[in-house]
């Protein structure tokens, strides 16, 4: 699953 | 979202749309860098891949989708639209020596060695260092029209806001990104000389001159 270091920035 | 975060990010937003301004309003993309320009839309793309594969908030998608676009948009701008007025032979940094180290370090320095995960830190590093042949062509010629800086302040800051919004993040919700920290710093301090001339010079109401 992607995104599990949660790049929720920009 | 803190306010740290969503300042941050509508400097990055500003710097972007002066940018943008300042070709449409002159016609003329004088004194910018194609080669950051270049560097950045890469930023971007590399970073935002995750719009395929993951939703976060209607915020986060319209913002990538904007920043996106833009800066395509600049590209398109400086490399065909107003070629004629770029200045070439001033944007002579090599970047291939940003981006072979840049791409090097992200293999060897990443949270999970997968490609999306390379990618999004192959544009961390990237960005950290992607203003280098705009601040190079600027030490150059010596000089930079005054909208030009106001551009630089508004990238600049962005980061430094972001720091601010670590920092809060740290404290308020245990969360920390050390790649994305350690990237920020040095794309902060990169801008430090010049937020010194900035706000010495051109708040001031000079223009922005080094001396030869």
């Amino acid at each position: 699953e992607y995104n599990v270091y949660g790049h929720d920035e920009l | 979202m803190n306010v740290f975060r969503l300042t941050g990010d509508l400097s990055h937003l500003a710097a972007i749309i002066i940018l943008l301004l300042k070709i449409w309003k002159t016609r003329s993309c004088a004194g910018i860098s194609g080669k950051s320009q270049i560097l950045f839309a890469v930023v971007f793309t590399s970073r935002y891949l995750d719009l395929l594969t993951s939703f976060i908030s209607l915020y986060n998608t319209s913002m990538k989708v904007i920043y996106i676009g833009c800066a395509y948009a600049t590209l398109y701008f400086v490399y065909m639209k107003f070629k004629a007025t770029y200045d070439g032979n001033h944007d002579t940094f090599r970047v291939e020596f940003l981006l072979v180290p840049v791409g090097g370090l992200s293999f060897l320095v990443n949270h999970d060695f997968s490609p999306l995960e390379i990618l999004w830190t192959f544009s961390i590093y990237l960005e950290s260092v992607a203003i280098l042949p705009q601040l190079f062509m600027i030490s150059k010629t010596g000089e930079a029209e005054t909208i030009t800086t106001h551009y630089l302040f508004f990238l600049g800051l962005y980061r430094a806001l972001y720091l601010f919004n670590w920092i809060w993040r740290f404290y308020f919700e245990g969360f920390f990104d050390m790649i994305a920290i350690v990237a920020g710093l040095v794309q902060t301090i990169l801008y430090c000389d010049f937020f010194y001339l900035y706000i010495t010079k051109v708040l001031k109401g000079k223009k922005l001159s080094l001396p030869a």
